[in-house]
């Protein structure tokens, strides 16, 4: 052990197991998440070559390998608590992405959001033994957060009882999408509906998109990986291109909004249905910015405790850099931001489960303002945290370039989650429409509940500083 | 009126409040910024165009105080009291950091006056020395495996330079101590010339 990191730990003024629990949230949640880590630890078959070593293709496949022993390893150790298996897979992948993670944060989700109950016995058994390996196209190549302008048409036809999807330009074409590319058969793709000579916007249908035996692309689909990225390098996201491809009328998924045999349209009884999802997805994303930031500051922190380099007073030894103030003023401020937003991931994600249940009973009360916090809070993390993982990289000098540091995996494996799942400004956008409203309401003498209630205080008392 | 407030530097609470008060006020001003758009006979969508970047900054504001707020909320759930003040004082540390951060509102809001906001940076500096002794405490704590990890740099161990030197002599570069490139290239070019 480095005689300087050992000091370090002897100067500690608290119990560090304590704040662990802290964060874990309780003793026995630390005890649980060691003994799944262990699980993997422990398992020969995730040996790996460091993928930095390993080419495109080579890493795909190393990820694959994983992915498909970690199913397996899933199922024979019983783990099915949700938050145990983002646990295990965290282990499993590391600082990096895996090339199914689509199928089980979006299509299976989907699947059971809105199948209806036929298409729930048909579909789940297949996407839950992996016959159907499926991801979720929404994002087009010319076309992102804004869903009105998405392109791709689903058009009934009465005839047959079939919908034919299209992408009728080359913006339309399905483009980002993990998995797509090499992984996918099936994929649930959002298309705007058109029945009986009308518009009803986008909904979501089940496409099937490769060979179930052969994996080779079905006829009128075009099908690839999208080509070398940033980061996300285990990962194939794809582009899809739908030349007039024909799908059964139950392809639909219709729990909701339906189409009968005849054409009509049925519609879905809330518009608000959606929401759910995405908030549940940007408060995962909250807690991932926590986690990575968290992850850089570690590695800054304890590198400037064992680099030593020039000096304070002259003649001395060389100080570790975590002696300069200015190092401390690049990192602890970050280390302070990493504790806050563990602390928001926490509570967005435990008033996100508290009030799961209302929803579910159609009780929308809260939704609008957790909707509107958490797309602020998606983007207000991710970028503060975009930024900070790059100070720390800085921050280890030469070192933090090489990858050898993780740090820049940590920032290209990050960085896109300032523009998937709704760019951030749109983000901080929909916040502001929320804001707006409130402070409307609370102008015309509305009282307001939640989080947003501070506009109610009216004429914004001026504070008088206090005299120095 | 209602009784005006006094910020104290040092307290968490008054900080939250001014917080609140500087998103409050940004709302306002990308609400009244609207308004004038309107005045001015642009359309609803126009208005809120035109004043996006108030609105954005707003929505910042926002989210500044609720995460202000929520690590303040947390504070009072912790029991241990060692643990209660190495977290209090990052609590302070992000507050304080962030009014420095963005110390223009705070400023043109009224909400503290310049000698204020220097009093602000020398307790960051204070802050600063009162952590370095649990910096390395404070990310062990986040636990994380070395193998999750992923640093040479960032070894629970700490043996950064040996493993450094390992690692880079697994490069695939150095699979062979004379890279093929010298026959196939270098040396036919000493013979060109």
């Amino acid at each position: 052990m480095n005689p300087d990191i050992v000091k370090e730990r002897q100067n500690a003024t608290f119990d560090v197991e304590k704040l662990t629990n802290i964060l874990d949230g309780g003793p026995q949640k630390t005890k649980r998440r060691r003994e799944i880590e262990s699980l993997v630890l422990s398992d020969q078959e995730f040996q790996e070559e460091d993928p930095n070593f390993l080419s495109r293709s080579e890493r795909y496949d190393q990820a694959v390998r994983k992915s498909a022993h970690m199913i397996l390893k899933l199922r024979e150790y019983g783990i099915a608590d949700p938050e145990e298996i983002y646990c295990y897979k965290n282990m499993v992948q590391g600082n990096h992405h895996e090339a199914m993670g689509l199928h089980f944060s979006m299509f299976t989700p989907t699947l059971y959001n809105l199948c209806d109950p036929q298409q729930s016995r048909k579909w789940l058994p297949l996407a839950n033994s992996y016959q159907v390996v499926g991801t979720y196209a929404q994002t087009e190549l010319g076309h992102g957060t804004h869903l009105r302008g998405l392109e791709t048409t689903a058009t009934y036809d009465p005839a047959t009882q079939e919908f034919v999807l299209n992408s009728p330009t080359v913006s339309s074409i399905k483009w980002w999408p993990g998995g797509l590319g090499k992984t996918s058969n099936h994929a649930i793709v959002l298309a705007q509906l058109y029945t009986q000579g009308n518009f009803h916007g986008l909904h979501a249908f089940i496409v099937p998109i490769r060979d179930t035996n052969t994996h080779i692309p079905l006829p009128g689909i075009v099908v690839g990986d999208i080509g070398p990225k940033f980061g996300f390098n285990e990962v194939d996201n794809g582009f899809l291109k739908l030349d007039n491809v024909r799908i059964p009328r139950e392809n639909m998924l219709m729990k909701y909004a339906k189409v009968e045999p005849d054409g009509t349209y049925v519609k879905p009884p809330s518009s608000k249905l959606t929401y759910g999802t995405m908030v549940f997805i940007r408060s995962m994303i909250v807690g991932v910015s926590a986690q990575t930031l968290a992850k850089s500051c570690t590695i800054a922190i304890r590198y400037s405790a064992v680099r030593r380099q020039s000096e304070i007073r002259p003649g001395e030894p060389e100080p570790q850099i975590l002696d300069y103030q200015t190092q401390q003023y690049k990192l602890f401020p970050l280390l302070a931001m990493a504790y806050a937003f563990q602390f928001v991931g926490q509570y967005i994600s435990e008033t996100y489960h508290r009030i799961s249940e209302d929803i579910n009973h159609g009780d929308f009360n809260e939704l609008p303002e957790l909707h509107a916090l958490s797309a602020g809070l998606k983007a207000f993390t991710t970028w503060a945290v975009n930024g900070g993982i790059e100070v720390c990289r800085m921050s280890c000098g030469g070192h933090g370039y090489s990858r050898s540091s993780a740090l820049p995996d940590l920032y290209v494996e990050f960085t896109p989650t300032c523009t998937y799942e709704g760019e951030n400004t749109v983000m901080m956008l929909q916040t502001a429409r929320y804001l707006v409203k409130s402070y409307r309401q609370a102008r015309e003498g509305q009282r307001l509940s939640g989080i947003v209630s501070y506009l109610n205080e009216g004429d914004h008392r001026r504070v008088q500083p206090q005299p120095v | 009126a209602a009784r005006p407030t006094v910020v104290d530097i040092n307290d968490l609470a008054s900080l939250v409040d001014v917080y609140k008060l500087r998103a409050a006020i940004l709302v306002e001003l990308a609400a009244k910024s609207i308004q004038q758009e309107l005045q001015r006979r642009k359309s609803q969508e126009d208005a809120w165009n035109n004043s996006a970047i108030d609105l954005v900054r707003a929505s910042d504001a926002h989210c500044h105080y609720v995460v202000v707020k929520l690590f303040t909320d947390k504070l009072g759930e912790i029991g241990d009291t060692a643990v209660h003040s190495v977290l209090s004082t990052l609590a302070l540390l992000y507050a304080l950091h962030g009014i420095t951060e963005n110390s223009g509102d705070f400023l043109q809001a009224g909400l503290l006056t310049v000698p204020q906001v220097l009093q602000i940076s020398v307790r960051i500096k204070e802050l600063l020395s009162q952590l370095r002794p649990n910096a390395v405490p404070l990310v062990d704590a986040f636990d994380f495996h070395d193998k999750k990890l992923n640093s040479v740099l960032g070894r629970y161990d700490g043996n950064v330079y040996e493993n450094m030197f390992e690692w880079a002599r697994r490069s695939p570069l150095n699979a062979t101590e004379v890279h093929e490139s010298f026959h196939k290239y270098l040396k036919p070019l000493r013979s060109k010339l």
